[in-house]
C-alpha cells in the first residue's frame, strides 16, 4: 500500500521542504517510486528538484481548481531515477481564496492523487511507494487538502526554541481533520532538525519532544549543515551534493528508519 | 508621527519574529514609544517579550473580531520601560477564516491602531514613535490587515538560497494593497538577516539583494548567532540577555540605522 505522508509544521523554517526532499531522494536511490507534491505556493521543493516551474509550466494549482488530472502535472526528476514531482508555480497563491467557495473544496487533492496512483501503476508496472506532500507554513485550505489526502503526518521539529509552541495548534487541526474528513490520518512521525550541539538549548528541545512523543519522534536526528542549505543552490538534494557530509548521511539514515517504522504504528 | 512597520515575508523562519522583538527593544532603549502588535497565531513575538499569552487573555484577536478595544488588550513589556505589546493567543487562529465574510475586512486593524495612538498620547502625555505588527508566514487576510495599517513594510530576508524565490509574490501583494486599500504604503526596508560568513552563499544572497534593491537594503547585517536564538528562552530580547554579544551590537545598529533612514525614502 502506498504511504502517504504530509509533512507539516505551520511555524516557518523548519525544514519541511528540505525533510521532504532529501526523504524523498534517499527512498528513490533504493529503487521505491516516490512522488513529491509541491503543495507550497513558493516552490520551494521544485527549485529543490530542478523542475520547472515558472509561471505557464503546468502545477498543482491546475489540478486542485481546474480539474487538469495531475498526470499532466508531474514530471520526473532530471538525473534521479524513480523519483517525480508535481510542482506548485505562482498560480497556487490565489488557491486558499479560490478554494473557499469551491464544491468538495477539502477533498480535491485525495481525488486527483487517487486518480495518479492507477495511471502511475499502469504506466510503469509498479505502484508508487511513497507520496510526500510538502506544506506551506499555515493551517489553510491547502494543508487541510493534503491532511484530507495522506494517512501518515511527519512534522519537522526544528531544535529550537519557539519548536514546541504551534504543536498544540497542529495536532488539534490533525485530529479535527481526522474526526470529519479522514479517519485513517495521524501524526505519526516527529523529525528533529537542525541540531547544533554546541548549543544547550537544541539538546532541550530534543529531550522534551521525546519525552512528549516517545513513539513518533524518529531517532536519526537531523544536524545542522551548511551542505544541506547550499544543496538547492546547485539544484541538487544533499545526497547528490556532497554524499558523505553528516547531513546527507543523517537524511539517508532517516528514510531507513521511516521504511522501516510500520504505518500505523 | 508614528512610523507604523509590517515586518512581513511569506517565507518562513526568515527572522520576522527575532527582528520584531529585537528592533523594538532597542529603539525603546533610546526613550522611544514601541509598540509591538503580534498577528501570527503562534504567539513567537508575545513570547519572546515574555507577554501572558494564554487562552483567556484579552487578545489582538478580540480587537479584530469582537472589537475590542486595543486599550484593553495592550499590556507593557516587563523590565523594559517604553515597549508595549498586543498578544496573540490561540484564538487568533481562527480569525483569517472568520475575517472572510466579514464586513471591513481588510481594515479592522487600522480602525483599532487609530483609536489605541490615540489613547496612548492621552495616557502617556506622549505618542507613540513606532509600531511594529509581527505577520504570520503567509500572505492571508492577517498580514493584509497589517499591510493596510501600515505605511511602511520591512522584508527580513535570510541570508540563504530560497531567500530570494517569494519575493516576486510579495511585492505584488504590497502593490495591490498601495492600489486598492492605502496609498502611503512603501516596500521600504530589506533587512538582511543569520548571515553566516562561512558560506558562499550567504554573500551570494547579500549581493543579490543589494544589487535589486540598492535603496531598500539595510547596510547593517544580522550575523547568525546562538545567543540570538537563545535568548527567547530566558523570556529576554537579546539586548537583554548578552548586550555585548555581535547579535545584540547588530540589532542595536540595525535600530539605529531604520531611525536615522528617513521615512517614505
Ligand atoms: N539541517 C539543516 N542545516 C542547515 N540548514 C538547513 C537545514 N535544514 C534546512 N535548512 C535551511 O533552513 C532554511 C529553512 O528550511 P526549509 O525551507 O526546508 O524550511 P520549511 O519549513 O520548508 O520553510 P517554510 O516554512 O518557508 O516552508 C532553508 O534555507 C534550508 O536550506
Ligand atoms: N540571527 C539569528 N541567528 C541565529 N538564529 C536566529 C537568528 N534570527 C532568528 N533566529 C532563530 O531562527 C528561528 C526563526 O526565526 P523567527 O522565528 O524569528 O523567524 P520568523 O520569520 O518569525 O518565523 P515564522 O515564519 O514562523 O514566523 C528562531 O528559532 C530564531 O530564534
Ligand atoms: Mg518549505
Ligand atoms: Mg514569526
Amino acid at each position: 500500500k502506498t504511504r502517504i505522508f504530509t509533512v507539516a509544521n505551520q511555524k516557518g523554517g523548519v525544514g519541511k521542504t528540505t525533510s521532504t526532499v532529501n526523504l524523498a531522494a534517499a527512498l528513490a536511490e533504493g529503487g521505491l517510486h516516490i512522488l513529491v507534491i509541491d503543495l507550497d505556493p513558493q516552490g520551494n521543493a521544485s527549485t529543490a528538484l530542478a523542475i520547472a516551474h515558472h509561471q505557464g509550466v503546468p502545477d498543482i494549482y491546475a489540478t486542485l481548481v481546474d480539474n487538469t488530472p495531475m498526470s499532466d502535472v508531474v514530471q520526473a526528476v532530471p538525473h534521479t531515477p524513480n523519483l517525480w514531482c508535481a510542482p506548485a508555480t505562482i498560480d497556487l497563491a490565489g488557491a486558499e481564496i479560490e478554494l473557499v467557495s469551491m464544491l468538495a473544496r477539502e477533498s480535491r487533492l485525495i481525488r486527483a492523487i487517487t486518480a495518479y496512483e492507477a495511471f502511475h501503476t499502469e504506466k510503469y508496472g509498479q505502484p508508487l511507494d511513497y507520496i510526500f506532500i510538502d506544506c506551506p507554513p499555515s493551517l489553510g485550505l491547502l494543508t487541510i487538502n493534503a491532511l484530507v489526502a495522506a494517512r501518515e503526518v511527519l512534522v519537522p521539529i526544528q531544535c529550537e526554541y519557539y519548536a514546541l509552541e504551534g504543536l498544540g495548534q497542529l495536532r488539534k487541526t490533525i485530529e479535527l481533520v481526522s474526526d470529519k474528513l479522514n479517519t485513517d490520518l495521524k501524526l505519526s512521525t516527529m523529525l528533529l532538525t537542525m541540531y547544533d550541539s554546541r548549543t544547550r538549548l537544541a539538546q532541550d528541545v530534543v529531550d522534551d519532544v521525546k519525552a512528549n512523543f516517545p513513539v513518533e519522534a524518529m531517532q536519526t536526528l537531523i544536524p545542522r549543515s551548511v551542505r544541506i542549505s547550499e544543496a538547492p543552490s546547485r539544484d541538487m538534494t544533499v545526497l547528490g551534493y556532497d554524499r558523505s557530509s553528516p547531513g546527507s548521511q543523517a537524511y539517508i539514515a532517516a528514510a531507513r528508519e521511516l521504511a522501516y517504522r510500520a504505518e500505523g504504528l
